[in-house]
C-alpha cells in the first residue's frame, strides 16, 4: 500500500 | 482504486477528449477559453512534479501523461495552430487569470498538510484548480451560444470532481486515517462553482432547447 504522504490519486 | 475514482477519471479523461476532438477535427475553440486552458497546464504541471520521482502504478502514471500532453497540446493549438487561433475569441477571453494564480499560491505558503516544496506547489495545483474553470464561466455569461461539444467539455469537466467527492467519502469510511481536508474542501469548492452551470445544462437538456446562461 502507498505510503500515506505519496499521492495516490490524480 | 474505487469505481467512484475510476468514473471520476474516466469523466475528465473524455473532458479532455471532447475538448481535444472539437479543437482537433472542427478546427475551431469558438467559445473556450484558452486563459482556463493555460491554467489547467499550470495545475497539472505542479500537480505531476513527482511523476518522475514517486511510481504508484501504470494506470497512474499513464493517465498523468495524458493530461499534462492533452492540456499543453491544447494551449498549443489555441495560441499557434493558425485555423484555430482564428477561433479564438480574445476580445471576450479576457479573465485576469494570473490574478487568480497569486492567492492560490499565497494561500498554498500558509494552508498546506507539510512544508516540502513538492507538497506546497501540490496544494497550489489543488487551489489553482478549484478556481481554474471562472474564466471558461465568465466567457461563456457573455458568447450567448454555447456550441454542443463546448457545454459538454464543461460539464464533463465539472461531474469529475463530483465522482471524486464520492470517491473521498468512500475512503473516508474505508480506510483508517483517510483525511485530507484541504483536499475536501477545494474539491467542493471546485464543484460548486460549477452549479449554476450545471442548473442550466440541465434546463437546456430538458427542454431540449440551446444552452444559455443567464446575462
Amino acid at each position: 500500500v502507498a505510503p500515506d504522504d505519496v499521492k495516490d490519486e490524480l | 482504486m474505487n469505481i467512484f475514482r475510476l468514473a471520476g477519471d474516466m469523466t475528465h479523461l473524455a473532458s479532455v477528449l471532447v475538448l481535444l476532438l472539437k479543437i482537433h477535427t472542427i478546427k475551431s475553440c469558438a467559445g473556450v477559453s484558452l486563459k482556463t486552458q493555460e491554467l489547467y497546464v499550470i495545475v497539472f504541471a505542479t500537480r505531476y512534479l513527482d511523476i518522475f520521482t514517486s511510481f504508484v502504478s501504470i494506470y497512474n502514471s499513464l493517465m498523468k501523461l495524458i493530461f499534462l500532453g492533452s492540456s499543453f497540446s491544447i494551449v498549443w493549438y489555441m495560441r499557434y495552430h493558425k485555423a484555430v487561433h482564428r477561433t479564438y475569441d480574445r476580445e471576450q477571453d479576457t479573465f485576469r487569470h494570473w490574478f487568480l494564480m497569486l492567492p492560490c499560491i499565497l494561500l498554498a505558503l500558509l494552508i498546506h498538510e507539510k512544508f516540502t516544496f513538492f507538497e506546497v506547489m501540490w496544494t497550489f495545483s489543488l487551489y489553482l484548480e478549484a478556481v481554474a474553470i471562472l474564466p471558461q464561466l465568465v466567457l461563456l455569461q457573455r458568447t450567448r451560444n454555447i456550441d454542443n461539444l463546448t457545454g459538454q467539455y464543461i460539464f464533463l469537466l465539472g461531474g469529475y470532481r463530483g465522482f471524486y467527492i464520492l470517491n473521498w467519502i468512500y475512503r473516508y469510511f474505508t480506510e483508517p486515517h483517510y483525511v485530507h481536508w484541504i483536499t475536501w474542501i477545494s474539491g467542493l469548492v471546485q464543484t460548486l462553482l460549477y452549479a449554476d452551470f450545471f442548473y442550466y445544462y440541465f434546463l437546456s437538456w430538458k427542454n431540449n432547447k440551446k444552452l444559455q446562461l443567464p446575462a
